[in-house]
């Protein structure tokens, strides 16, 4: 593992750690997407189910595990939690699930290195990772008043992104048949769907002003 | 072998 895999795993774990941190200690989840959650549950569920078959180390187990763990808890929090599930912008985060997921879906269907139900629903968690942020960012967007650590948790997503292209050329020039066009292409979108948030994060935090996203 | 060096990313 080179040093921007790692990480790139790290502050992934650190934005999760974020939100987490976020909702307990605020007792709210105000400005957090509820369908970007479970849009990552989803991709982590169909992506993970190599846990069962497949050992790749002890690593890799466990990061598997506490992104499950940790994405299931926030769901749990926002659905079910009595005092935070009120704070919950039901109203605004109104994303249609279906928009993502169907077109993912079928991209999978058609592109893939194999056709199985392990390599589809692999193939479908890379396509819908990559698209996942839309209804968070949507929804920062018709949040007035961001809050600080929902910015930061964003921004930690973005560079978690980032972080990974520059795993991807590192192995590229340093592993001699190491070639993943479809992750890469996907990663690539994914990337590039933060660039306007990252415009506006850096921005405000230059000027030390409160972020917030023109509609 | 291949397999899981494909799959080693999170």
């Amino acid at each position: 593992m080179n040093i921007f895999r790692l990480a790139g795993d790290m502050t992934h774990l650190l934005s999760i750690l974020v939100l987490l941190l976020k909702i307990n200690a605020t007792r709210s989840c105000r400005g957090v997407s509820l369908k970007t959650q479970e849009l990552y549950a989803l991709v982590f569920v169909c992506r993970y189910l190599d846990l069962f078959t497949n050992f790749i180390s002890m690593y890799n187990t466990i990061m598997k595990i506490i992104f499950l763990a940790s994405t299931f808890t926030i769901i749990y929090w926002m659905r079910f939690h009595k005092v935070i599930r009120v704070t919950y912008d039901r109203e605004q985060d109104t994303f249609r699930y279906q928009f993502l997921v169907l077109p993912c879906l079928v991209l999978a269907l058609l592109l893939n290195s194999e056709f199985t139900v392990m390599e589809v629903l692999w193939t479908f968690s890379i396509y819908l990772e990559a698209v996942a942020i839309l209804p968070q960012l949507v929804l920062l967007q018709r949040t007035n008043n961001i809050d600080n650590l929902t910015g930061n948790y964003v921004f930690l997503l973005g560079s978690y992104r980032a972080l990974y292209i520059l795993n991807w050329i590192y192995r590229f020039l340093t592993e001699p048949n190491y070639r993943q066009y479809l992750v890469w292409i996907s990663g690539i979108v994914q990337t590039i769907i933060y660039i306007d948030f990252f415009y506006y994060y850096i921005k405000s935090w230059k000027n030390n002003e409160k972020l917030s996203l023109p509609a | 072998e291949a397999e899981a060096e494909r799959k080693d990313e999170l």
